[in-house]
């Protein structure tokens, strides 16, 4: 499960990845709530993963809905993103990434920065044009 | 930077932790020194200490390489997506998704498989929560959730050093300087700093 020396090893001989983990989350880009669509309960369980939906008892539907749409605005927040609770590009962009296994929010409590004061973690300037 | 709920940490008389191999690994030395490496990030800023040794199940920390489901209720899910996964302190369960392509030598940037994963950067980061820090907004921080494939990143950034020296205090000889790994040769000749907590 280690590729030896990973600069002296051609091309040819190296493995195929079809289709990495959490790839199928870009065909989400523009969806939005109150719409359904195949396979956003896969999504949901990510976010209930890295703690960002709570433990329900029930399963997760393909609906876009409120808890959805918070758990995007609160990732946004906690990864520097635009907090539009919307699947746009750049938030699509930073869920299918590689990352760490552990959760972001651990019992319902985060210190990322959707944890912080405002003011702590406003980083946006407004830029008038004269 | 942040904590996992509660603040766990390793006890104050506990500053000396060793580390094991999962037996049935089968590291090589290249690839044990990899991770000796990334702990010796972490001891450059603090005052822990960190010892391998043969012993798997007297170790305080134990690493090991596993596939999907491995017992602990956290699967891993093959080739990216989650890379690796530790506990918070006393714990010391330190596990990575042994599908992933890792590269443990040569330049891991210029790999041409798009799923090259840099063990050093995975390990320096879940160290950081083997010693109790959670994860940080700080996208140069080593405790920024994400990783990109064929990435490098191993240097603890000002945000890193700040959690683990208010877990733990500074290391004496840490001279602000976390880029490269101090040896225990360069801490006795350095001439020292002020630590930063």
């Amino acid at each position: 499960f280690f590729l030896p020396n990973i600069s002296s090893i051609p091309p040819s001989l190296l493995p195929n990845v079809s289709s990495p983990a959490w790839n199928a989350f870009r065909n989400f880009s523009g969806c939005h709530a109150g719409e359904r669509r195949d396979g956003l309960a896969n999504l949901k369980k990510y976010f209930r993963y890295f703690g960002y939906i709570p433990e329900t008892p029930s399963n997760f539907t393909d609906d876009f809905d409120d808890a959805l749409a918070s758990a995007i605005k609160t990732y946004q927040h906690n990864f520097n993103l635009e907090p539009t609770g919307q699947l746009d590009d750049a938030t699509l962009t930073q869920l299918v990434r590689p990352r760490c296994g552990n959760p972001d929010i651990v019992n319902g409590s985060t210190a990322m920065n959707s944890g912080k004061a405002e003011s702590l973690s406003a980083t946006h300037f407004h830029a008038v044009g004269h | 930077y942040t904590f996992f709920p509660g603040t766990p940490r390793w006890p104050d008389g506990k500053s000396d932790l060793t580390y094991a191999f999962l037996p049935a690994n089968q590291l090589s030395d290249d690839e044990k020194a990899v991770f000796s490496r990334a702990f010796q990030r972490w001891a450059a800023v603090t005052p822990l200490t960190f010892t391998a040794t043969d012993s798997y199940t007297a170790a305080d920390i134990k690493i090991g390489f596993f596939s999907g489901d491995h017992g602990d209720g956290e699967a891993f899910d093959g080739v990216l997506g989650t890379l690796a996964h530790a506990f918070s302190p006393p714990s010391g369960r330190f596990h990575l998704d042994r599908d992933e392509n890792w590269v443990a030598t040569g330049d891991v940037t210029t790999s041409s498989l798009s799923s090259a994963v840099d063990l050093e950067s995975v390990a320096v980061h879940e160290i950081g929560h083997l010693l109790g820090l959670g994860h940080s907004s700080v996208e140069e921080s080593i405790m920024y959730p994400t990783i990109t494939s064929r990435t490098k990143k191993v240097d603890l950034a000002t945000d890193d050093v700040q959690g683990i020296q208010v877990l733990y205090g500074g290391n004496p000889n840490y001279n602000g300087s976390s880029s490269t790994p101090s040896t225990s040769q360069e801490r006795e000749t350095s001439d020292g700093g002020e630590p930063r907590a």
